[in-house]
């Protein structure tokens, strides 16, 4: 089984469209995938179909009785399933301020999963409570990286963060790879950037580069994955080849 | 005195771009603005050459003794001082749980500036303590939206929000406006999409529309507003019609 949360306190740099497509991906070449929402704006849930929730990602967190197979649903696309979340997923932080082992709730619930399952984990834009509970259940965590001068800035915390749950219960996390989102070909900023990120990251940077299309958001319109949607775009090809890098880089460990 | 508040709780569609040139193009026409960083993550506040921060908006929200004068900065902008944030802001919310007018920090410290100020808050991507406390102190919101599906999405929750600030404590507050951002105009569904936002929202929508162009990552290295840095570009030229459009809008009501 692998865990692998996808994580960048930034907002708008590709992680709800990563969990999605790299799922769907992976789940076409055989694997069964289990994708995560931890972000209480549930827009995973929203693109993956499964508006009408009634158990969610919420009562995982709060409820001791409630497991995942509980509150998982399918998704348009064959192999995947989803653990749908909803906003009221916000005001758990607040519920479990005073609790014990709180950045483990996600982690508990994951204990007893199929071999040979991989979960993804969707989180949203913060360093808060839900992003530590992803980082904290998973062995892997993916880091999408926009091509722009911010996105440097806000990965340093990011690893920062990342080193602190490695020292503060979860010691087996390590980084699985930074992926290059929403490339923009036609200029030579994007490209700049990315060879920065390769100056300082060496071969923790995937070799796929996800390109900035359009396609996306008519995908997300049609509420299903790029890969499936237009398999032949851009877009959708470097999908599937980020997911053959994740898996050779899960053999390798 | 006017207070401007900037909400979208959806990552990454250009709050903070549209804080820092709004500001600086209201100051070229010769305003006083002060823009208020209410985001731990500090955009607004690196952007503005900021970094060396003593007392932050953290220490605005949580000490009654610190006064907005005690923490503001001038910024390379002349007309434009910056009050700024620090990532320990995020755990300003935690400390206040039980605190009494919570969500009233912010607006308690606004109350007595010179007259014919105009104060601009950038918030996180989020509808959380903070963007709830920069509602509570503002007056007017404007809500950047991508165009994409999944920003109308969103949009419906965060006219809620507003809506809910209103009932509980600020009756004051309106919409100043919807402003189109990060517009892709080489694609139709840009377009499509902010047809969509005018039949439903008809002149909440700001004439003016963002164009996506790569200089604003630029600017964003150089540590300048777009206004500044590149004066004639379109980003530029836009955020300029914003700032008529936001001078207009304030003498109409
Ligand atoms: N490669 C791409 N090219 C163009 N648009 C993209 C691409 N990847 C994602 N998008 C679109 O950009 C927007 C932001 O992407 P997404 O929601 O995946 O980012 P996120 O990091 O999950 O955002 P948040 O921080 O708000 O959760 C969405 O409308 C999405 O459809
Ligand atoms: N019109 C535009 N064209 C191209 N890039 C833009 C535009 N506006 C902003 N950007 C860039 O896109 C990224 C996101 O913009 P910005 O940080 O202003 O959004 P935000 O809503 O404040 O994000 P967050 O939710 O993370 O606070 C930044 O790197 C910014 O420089
Ligand atoms: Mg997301
Ligand atoms: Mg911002």
């Amino acid at each position: 089984m692998r865990v692998i949360a996808v994580a960048n306190q930034k907002g708008g740099v590709g992680k709800t469209a990563t969990v999605l497509n790299l799922g769907a991906a992976l789940a076409d070449v055989g694997e069964r995938v289990i994708l995560v929402d931890l972000d209480p704006q549930a827009n995973l849930t929203a693109i993956s179909g499964a508006d009408e929730v009634e158990l969610s990602t919420r009562d995982l967190v709060l409820s001791p009785d409630v497991a995942l197979r509980d509150i998982v649903q399918p998704t348009p696309v064959q192999g995947v399933l989803v653990a749908p979340s909803e906003y009221t997923l916000a005001a758990a932080e607040a519920r479990l301020a005073s609790e014990e082992r709180r950045q483990w709730r996600v982690a508990d619930k994951l204990a007893d999963l199929a071999e040979g399952t991989i979960v993804i984990i969707d989180t949203p834009p913060s360093l808060g409570f839900l992003t530590i509970n992803a980082l904290t259940a998973a062995a892997e965590v993916l880091l999408p990286v926009q091509c722009s001068y911010l996105a440097m800035k806000g990965l340093q915390q990011l690893l920062r963060t990342v080193e602190s749950v490695r020292e503060h219960g979860n010691p087996d996390l390590r980084v699985l790879g930074i992926l290059a989102t929403m490339f923009d070909g036609r200029t030579l900023h994007a490209g700049e950037v990315r060879d920065r990120l390769i100056a300082h990251f060496g071969d923790q940077v995937f070799e796929t580069i996800i390109p900035r299309t359009v396609a996306f958001d008519y995908a997300t319109v049609a509420a299903v994955p790029l890969v499936h949607y237009r398999p032949e775009s851009p877009g959708a090809q470097a999908y599937r080849k980020l997911a053959q890098e994740v898996l050779e880089r899960g053999q390798a460990s």
